[in-house]
This record gives C-alpha cells, structure tokens and sequence, in this order.
C-alpha cells in the first residue's frame, strides 16, 4: 500500500 | 482500485466529456460558469503536481492528462473562441469567487497532511473542488430554465464525488488504517452542496418535465 500521504486517488 | 472509485472516475470523465460534447456541438456556453470552471483547471493544475514526479499507473496518469487537458480547453474556448465566448452569460456569472480561492488556501495552509509545497497545494486542491461548483450553481438559479445538456453535466460531475465517499467508505473496511480525512470530509461537503440540485433534478426525471431551479 501506498505510504499516508501518497496520493493515489485523481 | 476498487468499483466505486473507477465508476467515479468514469463519472468525472462523462461530465467533462458532456460538457465538451455542449460547447463543440452548440458553438454554446450559455449557462456554464466561466468560474467554476477556471476553478476546476486550478484544481487539476494544483492536485497533479506530481503528474511527472510520482509514477502511480498509465491509468492514473493518463486520467490526469486528460483532465489538465480538457478543463485548460474549455477555460481558452469560453475566453477566446469567437462563437462561444458570445454565448457566455457573463452578466450572470458575478459569484465572487476569489473568496473561495483565499479561502481554500487559507484553509490549506492550517490544514494538509504535511507542511510541504506540494501537500499545501494538494489540500487546497481539495478544498478547492468542494467549492468550486458555487459560481455554476448560482449561475443556474439566477438563468432559471437549465439546458439538458447543462443540467446533465452538472448531475454527473455531483454523482462523480459521492461515489468517491463508497470509494473512502470500502477503503477503510478494507484496511482501518487507511484515513482520509481532508478528502472525505471535503467530499462529503462537495455532495452535499449538490443536494437541492440533485432534489430538482430527480424531480423533473419523475415528472418528466424541465429542469428548473427556484430562484
């Protein structure tokens, strides 16, 4: 999983 | 990925492209808010900073092209294009809307994840889009009777955001750890914000009549 606050959402 | 956050990216997709579909086949912008729109290219411009920094997937970066692309188009046609920008209701279009520009960033600047550039950006990018949608909406009570195409644009781009709330909802079921809440809340405010128009709109499906905004 993508790290807190990597943003992988658009 | 999960169904609700790709059903609400193909949502935002089928708003801009009906919107595109408005302006390229009507020659028309009537009833389209020029703010709401040099908003939302703000929004992309300020969210995807990483476009070129952090790779995620072709799907992700190519839904990020497309969005820079498409909002920066429809700004430039309703500000230069001969035709259009004749049909811009700019006598309606008056929601002060550098407020909501100070604001969000105001807002960003107590509230993000971390106190970084780039994370600044992003969560005024979110508070940002949760606005956003004001000038259009003011702009439709103030022209009365709502194009379908409009009224259509404006149900998708409403419909795309609480989607992403099932998205937020099915993420943390499935990991408790996952927390986002700058976007959820923002989201949930986005919606909610639709709410009279989502109510008139179900109205003139089930009586099959006009859409039409109370003044």
């Amino acid at each position: 999983l993508p790290e807190e606050n990597d943003h992988d959402e658009l | 990925m999960n169904i609700f956050r790709f059903l609400g990216d193909m949502t935002h997709l089928i708003s801009i492209l009906i919107l595109l579909l408005k302006i390229y086949a009507t020659k028309s912008c009537s009833g389209i808010s020029l703010k709401t729109q040099e908003l939302y290219a703000l929004v992309f411009l300020t969210r995807y900073l990483d476009l070129f920094t952090d790779f995620i997937s072709v799907y992700n970066t190519v839904m990020k092209l497309v969005f820079i692309a498409s909002s920066l188009a429809i700004v430039w046609c309703m500000r230069n294009h001969p035709l259009v920008r004749r049909s811009y209701d700019k006598q309606l279009d008056t929601f002060r809307h550098y407020f909501l520009l100070l604001a969000s960033f105001l807002l960003a600047l107590l509230l993000h994840e971390k106190f970084a550039f780039q994370e600044v950006l992003w969560a005024f990018s979110i508070y940002l889009e949760a606005v956003a949608i004001l000038p259009q909406l003011v702009l439709l009570q103030r022209s009365g009777n709502v194009d379908n195409l409009t009224g259509q644009y404006v149900f998708f781009l409403g419909a795309y955001r609480a989607l992403y709330i099932f998205n937020w909802i099915y993420r943390y079921f499935i990991d408790p750890h996952f927390t986002r809440w700058i976007a959820c809340v923002s989201g949930l405010v986005q919606t909610a914000l639709y709410a009279d128009f989502f109510y008139y709109y179900f109205i003139s499906w089930k009586n099959n009549a006009k859409l039409q905004l109370p003044a």
